[in-house]
């Protein structure tokens, strides 16, 4: 069975998105099969890896239940690793869900029935505390919450928390979750303060790896391409490399 | 009637809740009194009020029709402008919704039929286009659609503007709405190169103001204070004012 993880985040814009796509990639580049889920209705992931005119079949009907996993996925062209995009019926999916009682648990099943290749499956989720992400956490084995050093972000952490710990009780007590500082600007004296913070509140829970502020990084997701092809020596790509490592022995310790 | 504006975008993190607080504590500063409404369940704009431990009573039953939103406003320390704060039982009324069919309009009767001394109404949203927004946007005059010069908020602006138009035949025909460029960075090649893009496709439906990025609309957050107050002469309180006047010379024109 391969190890889940969901990026998940209640607050808008903090790299959920972006470190999906540059964590699978380095976790691929590093012979380790991984299959992205594209469980957002924006599409922005599969958008981003070129793929939003490609798509064959899309999520949607792996949250729902209604075809295999292993039959929902196709490949991003970038060696070892796959995606199950986004498409427009995600939406309607979403509605559906809220209607049944048990929806929240397909995912998780589907996962852990299915023969699936992959070493890894990495989720995700739109920036709401809601069913798709309830789905998504029931699921994994790590939630991965990145945040900017900022005082919004900072302030939804503690409600995602909450959100993450209900799910843990209610459907998945194994799940484990840590705090990625993503966007971190060296040159905001705030940043640096508020990262200071984030070490005294949540210490443990913190990713060693922090990923600074890199344009590149917006670059490579108009060129349809994970950073890792874009441009691979910008320091994003060194830092998302690293963070594929930090998952990896992380994952080997439990 | 008041004037009802509503700031919305399915992409999270384009500085929706920061456009509310800097737009409404202008509108205030120049005459124009002025209610917020936080409909996020993050109360993102509560918390950047300083309101945070003030909340007496929450958006929620207005939302429901519980309670008159005459009875829901306090102060927000700015004169001539006060706030319906979020609260934590705004994600309650949220999955509400979703179970009753005309729970859609229930805010806009409210606006309609209540008495506020409010000229201009400003509604935060949550980043989805799902009921609470379609709430709000069944209620407004104006939908201002906060963006980045970015791919990933460029590709959401279009699922957002079907989503408005939607609303807009089945609820409210009179329903008007502009793109707001936001966290513009002149020195990135990339903002310039889409901010042209954004011109060409969306020519008339761009507002002329474009707020410029600005680490000290940060630091008012924290502080808990509008950047009109933390900080009135820095560039994007300059930008934010003009905006404000941009607005009221749009209204009344109609
Ligand atoms: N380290 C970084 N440096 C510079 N830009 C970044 C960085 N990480 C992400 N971005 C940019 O910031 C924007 C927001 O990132 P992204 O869309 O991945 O966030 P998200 O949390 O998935 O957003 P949403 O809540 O809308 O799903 C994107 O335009 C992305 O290109
Ligand atoms: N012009 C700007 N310059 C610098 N930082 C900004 C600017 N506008 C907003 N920000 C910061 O960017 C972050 C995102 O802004 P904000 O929370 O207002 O976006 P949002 O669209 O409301 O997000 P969400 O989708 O989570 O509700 C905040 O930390 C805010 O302080
Ligand atoms: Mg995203
Ligand atoms: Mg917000």
């Amino acid at each position: 069975k391969p190890y889940v993880i969901v990026v998940c985040h209640q607050k808008g814009g903090v790299a959920k998105t972006t470190t999906v796509s540059a964590l699978g990639a380095f976790l691929a580049a590093s012979e380790h099969p991984t299959l992205l889920i594209d469980l957002d209705p924006s599409a922005n992931l599969t958008a981003g890896l070129g793929l939003i005119r490609q798509v064959k079949k899309s999520a949607a009907d792996g949250l729902l239940g209604k075809e295999p996993l292993a039959n929902l996925h196709q490949p991003t062209g970038i060696p070892g690793l796959d995606i199950i995009p986004s498409g427009p019926d995600i939406s309607a999916a979403y509605q559906l869900m809220a209607t049944r009682p048990q929806s929240e648990t397909v995912l998780r099943n589907s996962l852990e029935q299915q023969e699936l290749p992959h070493e890894f499956v990495i989720i995700d989720c739109p920036p709401a505390m809601a069913a798709i992400t309830t789905a998504s956490l029931a699921a994994a084995d790590l939630a991965i919450i990145p945040t900017q050093c900022e005082y919004f972000a900072i302030q939804a952490i503690g409600s995602t928390f909450n959100y993450i710990r209900q799910v843990r009780s209610e459907y998945n007590p194994q799940l484990s979750y840590k705090v990625l500082v993503t966007m971190f600007d060296l040159r905001g004296k705030l940043h640096i303060q508020l990262y200071e913070k984030l070490q005294e509140y949540y210490g443990e829970a913190l990713f060693d790896t922090i990923i600074g502020f890199d344009s590149k990084l917006r670059s490579s997701q108009i060129a349809g391409q994970p950073i890792s092809v874009f441009a691979s020596k910008t320091r994003a790509a060194e830092q998302y490399r690293n963070l594929a490592q930090e998952i990896v022995a992380y994952v080997h310790k439990r």
